[in-house]
């Protein structure tokens, strides 16, 4: 009835939209979350640097021009995905999405894991319109989260951040989405309930970088995963945030890994620890050559 | 002090890279540029420290199905910088190699999975204790069309590893076999705006 359904020997269960491609929900034990994941970009500020508060968005400032675009929402890419194909096996199940000409992504369920990870690949990002951009994706939940969200601090405790406020000055709102992003340097957070003790409903997206991020409606987890920008900021670097490879702008690959926890899920929320751990402190893996000559018969 | 040295030709772009215009971005590109070139040199003088720390810390069993005594390698251990673009040259160069798999937590890892490129879909994976079940899933058409992307290959091949404890090693022997089965590279179920009469 519209949706593919996929899930693993640990209990987790993906569904997709079989219409648009998207994400749809994850159940986790007896927790059946709603989750939408899509593409999203916000327009670089050009400015004229003639003033701090005309600067271009470029090295040094995350600026997204909010005026040009529909207010603090980032621009979707697509709402139907130009196609994707469903692959299973005995280890792991992926969806290869292709969201448009320079965005695709691998959604993939591995048999014995409680994440569902996202390998993402986006690029050469357009600028021929003249304008710069601003990619990031985001896991949209219908989460009651008050606008708190949880960013970690270089991998040790959590910090709790509230939308539209500062702790140490006052919220200026005039940039509102800049002003609300924040480091991510290994996992971000949101739960239904405010303090992490209470072992609420809880969605963890972990990153292989450092990234930044925020949460700009309850239930959202929005991380800024690649730019290309025509301006340069004129805060000394000289240069936009334009790096060119092969003629081409830059193409980025890189992953995230969701996990759902807390309440009804059987998972606690304390698990996001040792999956950061496992991605800072990944395999090494080596490969030797086996032919007969170098290598002695048991 | 050989070994100390060769660490240390790592060590030190890590250090270097520690200024803020490297850790932000802010650098200059051609600054950027250097600073991957002396992290790369660096990664590379480290794998020989690997190199030789494997054939130390190598178990002493044998992989029985196969009849390979791992520690008496003599090959050198090579290394994939590319796995990010699903390439890596080893992989696709070789058609009987050890995989040697190294867990730096100090703990035990548990249901890990593994994953190579590959340029041919039919591999015999060993571990110690015989054929083990691989995957073969494709690589996507836009992974083999990233610019700059030279490769042979189209496929990865993925196994698990059930247990794998801390501070240790564990092998597994590839060998290519073109008669193994691939009915898992056909999709179960293809969609999208591309799939529809109205797209075409």
């Amino acid at each position: 009835d519209g949706e593919y359904l996929f899930k693993n020997s640990k209990g987790v269960i993906v569904v997709l939209n079989k219409t648009t491609g998207f994400l749809k929900t994850v159940k986790q034990g007896s927790l059946e979350l709603p989750v939408n994941q899509n593409f999203y970009y916000y327009l670089g500020m050009a400015g004229n640097n003639s003033k701090f508060a005309w600067r271009a968005s470029g090295a040094y400032v995350l600026r997204p021009n909010t005026t040009k675009s529909a207010g603090d929402l980032p621009t979707p890419v697509t709402d139907r995905l130009l196609s994707y194909s469903i692959y299973e096996g005995v280890h792991v199940t992926e969806v290869h999405q292709v969201f448009t000409s320079w965005i695709s992504q691998v959604i993939r369920l591995y048999d014995k894991s409680d994440l569902v990870e996202f390998e993402w690949l986006v690029g050469p990002v357009p600028v021929e319109d003249g304008y710069g951009k601003e990619v990031v994706t985001k896991y949209t939940t219908p989460m009651k989260t008050k606008g708190v969200f949880f960013t970690d601090s270089n991998g040790r405790h959590l910090i709790r951040r509230e939308r539209n406020k500062r702790e140490t000055y006052p919220f200026s709102k005039f940039e509102k989405v800049a002003e609300n992003y924040y480091p991510v340097p290994s996992r971000m957070l949101i739960s239904e309930k405010d303090y992490l003790a209470l072992n609420g409903q809880t969605v963890v997206v972990l990153n292989d970088r450092s990234q930044g991020g925020t949460s700009m409606r309850d239930g959202e987890v929005e991380l800024l995963i690649h730019r290309r920008l025509i301006y340069d900021d004129a805060f000394g670097v000289g240069e936009p945030l334009n790096e060119k490879a092969f003629g081409k702008g830059l193409v980025v690959r890189g992953k995230h890994w969701l996990l759902v926890c807390g309440e009804g899920t059987g998972i606690p929320i304390s698990r996001n620890r040792e999956v950061a751990q496992n991605i800072f402190m990944e395999k090494v893996v080596a490969f030797a050559d086996a032919k007969v000559d170098n290598i002695s018969n048991s | 002090q050989s070994i100390i040295d060769e660490v240390w030709n790592l060590s030190e772009p890590v250090a270097i890279v520690q200024h803020h215009d490297a850790i932000t971005g802010t650098a200059r590109q051609h600054v950027t540029d250097d600073y991957s070139l002396r992290l790369g040199k660096g990664m590379e003088s480290c794998e020989d420290v690997i190199n030789k720390a494997f054939r130390k810390l190598q178990p002493a069993v044998s992989l029985v199905s196969s009849n390979v005594s791992v520690p008496n390698l003599t090959s050198p251990y090579r290394f994939c910088h590319l796995l990010n673009i699903s390439s890596c040259a080893p992989t696709e160069e070789m058609k009987d190699f050890i995989v040697t798999i190294y867990n730096p937590l100090a703990r035990d890892l548990h249901n890990e999975y593994v994953r190579m490129p590959v340029p041919t879909p039919g591999w015999d994976v060993y571990s110690q204790n015989g054929l083990i079940q691989t995957q073969i899933v494709p690589i996507p058409q836009s992974v083999q069309q990233i610019p700059g992307r030279s490769s042979t290959a189209f496929y990865e091949l993925i196994f698990a590893i059930d247990i794998l404890p801390g501070l240790t090693l564990t092998n597994f022997r590839i060998i290519q076999n073109l008669s193994s089965p691939t009915n898992q590279l056909n999709p179960v179920f293809t969609g999208g705006q591309a799939n529809t009469s109205a797209a075409s």
